[in-house]
């Protein structure tokens, strides 16, 4: 299941 | 934070400050194309509305700001200066880039990971990000002669890119939920449309000749 820590990055 | 992702954003960086420093310094805008330029500033206005509602590190939020300035700094110089905007090469540079917003505004709409505001706009900045070199690509096949400036610029936009699909393999086998198919769909597919720029500039680096694409 994806979780938002993708959004650290740029 | 790891090595890739790290070089992957100084990559980005120098490619935004390469094209910067040559507008600004040379006062020409020569081979640059508007119209990418616009889609980047759409890319970062619509994926960076996070920095009023989260915050992740000073670096983040940093780096986001400098990459909002500076895009929005070469779409008004090459819109408004004086002296910069008689250099654009306006003819040339016809890509219908409306025609890419459009489809990546429907597909954000229809495949997401959550329907709020947000998320449909942060989905669409990564379509979008995807497609928004090609106005710049064609300009470079049509105007065929190269200056270094622009070269390097497309050449470390591709390397950014390259250094990021390297940290997303090295941020899935370290952790352990790390899976998310819509960035690496949407990374890889961008990548993907560098790979022939990158054959031409590697063969004129090899023959240290002047960067020339076949018409």
């Amino acid at each position: 299941v994806a979780r938002d820590d993708v959004k650290d990055e740029l | 934070m790891n090595i890739f992702r790290l070089a992957g954003d100084m990559t980005h960086l120098a490619s935004v400050l390469v094209l910067l420093l040559k507008i600004h310094t040379i006062k020409s805008c020569a081979g640059v194309s508007l119209k990418t330029q616009e889609l980047y500033a759409i890319v970062f206005a619509t994926r960076y509305l996070d920095i009023f509602t989260s915050f992740y590190s000073i670096y983040n939020t940093l780096m986001k700001l400098i990459f909002l300035g500076s895009s929005f700094s070469i779409v008004w110089y090459m819109r408004y200066h004086k002296t910069v905007r008689r250099t654009y090469d306006r003819e040339q540079d016809t890509f219908r880039h409306w025609f890419l917003v459009l489809p990546c505004l429907l597909l954000a709409l229809l495949i997401h990971e959550k329907f709020t505001f947000l998320e449909v706009l942060w989905t669409f900045s990564l379509y979008l990000e995807a497609v928004a070199i090609l106005p710049q690509l064609v300009l470079l096949q049509r105007t065929r002669n190269i200056d270094n400036l622009t070269g390097q610029y497309v050449f470390l936009l591709g390397g950014y890119r390259g250094f990021y699909i390297l940290n997303w393999i090295y941020r899935y086998l370290t952790e352990p939920h790390f899976v998310h198919w819509i960035t690496w769909i949407a990374g890889l597919v961008q990548t993907l449309l560098y790979a022939d720029f990158f054959y031409y500039y590697f063969q004129s680096w090899k023959n240290n000749k002047k960067l020339q694409l076949p018409a």
